[in-house]
């Protein structure tokens, strides 16, 4: 049994490859099968999990726009039970390659569907817009995971995504639920993070995952080292907090 | 004599919203007639400096896509010496309406030619991708001005974003220039932005700017209150920056 997980949020900079590294890092620590599909051309999760993307051949652009199976595009991380589909600059102009496509938001559920099965869980890191590469992870996906910035901009463009999500349900993918939001550097010492939690604990209910990811430099130190925090600096609160994230994933795929 | 200034990086969340707000509403401080135009559908310029997206009607949508003439889009702002071109959440369909419309990257320049001769300064918030609408804020700017978070990851896209520009510079814009590169979100507690700074400096020397923004607490509290930080607190560590950075704007124009 596998889920697909797409990391989305079209504001910039909120986390979502913080959390698409770190959670699907510790989900493989727990004995889970992981593979993290990096959409996002900018390919930051590629480079978080410490690969090189100039070594990289095959990316995801190959599955995506010359139907290369992915089997051949998946290598390991290096990390325990997580593979990756790495991405490099040529996705870049996959969006506009995209557009005239034949079924041209069904391209990455397509190329998932002969590899999800060897998975527990397969996350998505996507880019910061709602284009075309980003319906594709949301019509690939069982369900999404909204990182959401402990800030006033962010808290900005959670109408519109979720009307991209609605849109999606609607035309292209109907059994896409919300997995759920997480809510990301968070400063206890102003008002404003305390402010954006509770707005977002009003909108979202139980939807919020308990976790709260507080703001903590080992967290953006860790990428310049290629390594999860796990690696990196496993008894930083940055690395616990990710460890409880994934068990609150897990517990919370259980009670469904 | 006026000239356009693209505010842009594909990466997200590097501050190029904060500066298009603060550094635009200090240039009119400093009497400076100054446009400033949101290209992003998230419309945080818009927001952040006070107006409420529902009660728009026309936005640099309608003079994208319907040809509406910019002169009937601008509004006033309602802080000295500075007119905004409002985004709304139409702007979310635009890229994908752009791409079969004719000359579809001269869009905006074309829709600026009439107006920008009414002002010193037209500073274009732009969104993070490298899609049609930050091509079309490059290809109707004199200059690009790139903010740079001080972390690893807004290393990573700095080779792509270059790309962009070369590109836009060989096929759309010759006269493009780099007006300069600013280094934001410094914390000078950690050795991460102490490093980034260093690369930057080496990479782009003197077109870093000296101004550097420090992360300041402040900044993030101005869009809640809808007011540019001159506005909220005059007397913060994130306004002085900011007003430093207008007059360092300025000088080095001056200069050429
Ligand atoms: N909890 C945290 N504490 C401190 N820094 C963090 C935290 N989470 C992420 N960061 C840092 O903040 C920056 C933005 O995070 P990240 O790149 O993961 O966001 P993103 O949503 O993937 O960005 P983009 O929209 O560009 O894809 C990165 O430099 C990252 O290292
Ligand atoms: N110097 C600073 N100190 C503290 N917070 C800042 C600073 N500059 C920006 N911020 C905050 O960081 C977040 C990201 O900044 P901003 O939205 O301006 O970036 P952006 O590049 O425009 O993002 P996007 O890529 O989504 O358009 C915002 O919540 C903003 O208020
Ligand atoms: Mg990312
Ligand atoms: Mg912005």
């Amino acid at each position: 049994m596998s889920k697909v997980i797409a990391i989305a949020n079209q504001k910039g900079g909120v986390g979502k490859t913080t959390t698409a590294v770190n959670l699907s890092a510790y989900l493989g620590e727990m004995g889970k099968k992981v593979l993290v599909v990096d959409v996002d051309p900018q390919g930051n999760c590629t480079s978080g999990l410490g690969l090189s993307r100039r070594r990289i051949v095959k990316s995801v652009y190959h599955s995506l726009i010359e139907q290369v199976p992915l089997k051949e595009v998946i290598m390991p991380s290096g990390f325990t039970n997580l593979d990756l589909v790495p991405s490099t600059i040529d996705l870049a102009g996959a969006e506009i390659e995209l557009v005239t496509a034949l079924s041209r938001e069904s391209k990455l559920r397509r190329a998932l569907e002969p590899v999800r099965g060897n998975y527990s869980y397969v996350l998505i890191d996507c880019p910061p817009s709602l284009g075309l590469l980003t319906v594709n992870a949301l019509t690939a996906a069982d369900s999404v995971l909204v990182p959401i910035q402990c800030e006033f901009y962010a808290l900005e463009g959670l109408g519109q995504l979720m009307n991209t999500i609605r849109l999606v349900q609607s035309h292209l993918n109907p059994s896409l639920e919300l997995e759920g939001v997480v809510l990301t550097m968070f400063d206890g010492r102003t008002n404003l993070s305390i402010q954006v939690v509770e707005e977002v604990k009003k909108y979202f209910r139980e939807k919020v995952f308990n976790t709260i990811i507080p703001r903590n430099v080992r967290l953006s130190e860790a990428p310049s080292h290629g390594l999860p925090i796990g690696g990196y600096d496993a008894k930083s609160r940055g690395a616990e907090v990710y460890r409880e994230l994934a068990k609150e994933v897990i517990e919370r795929g259980e009670k469904r």
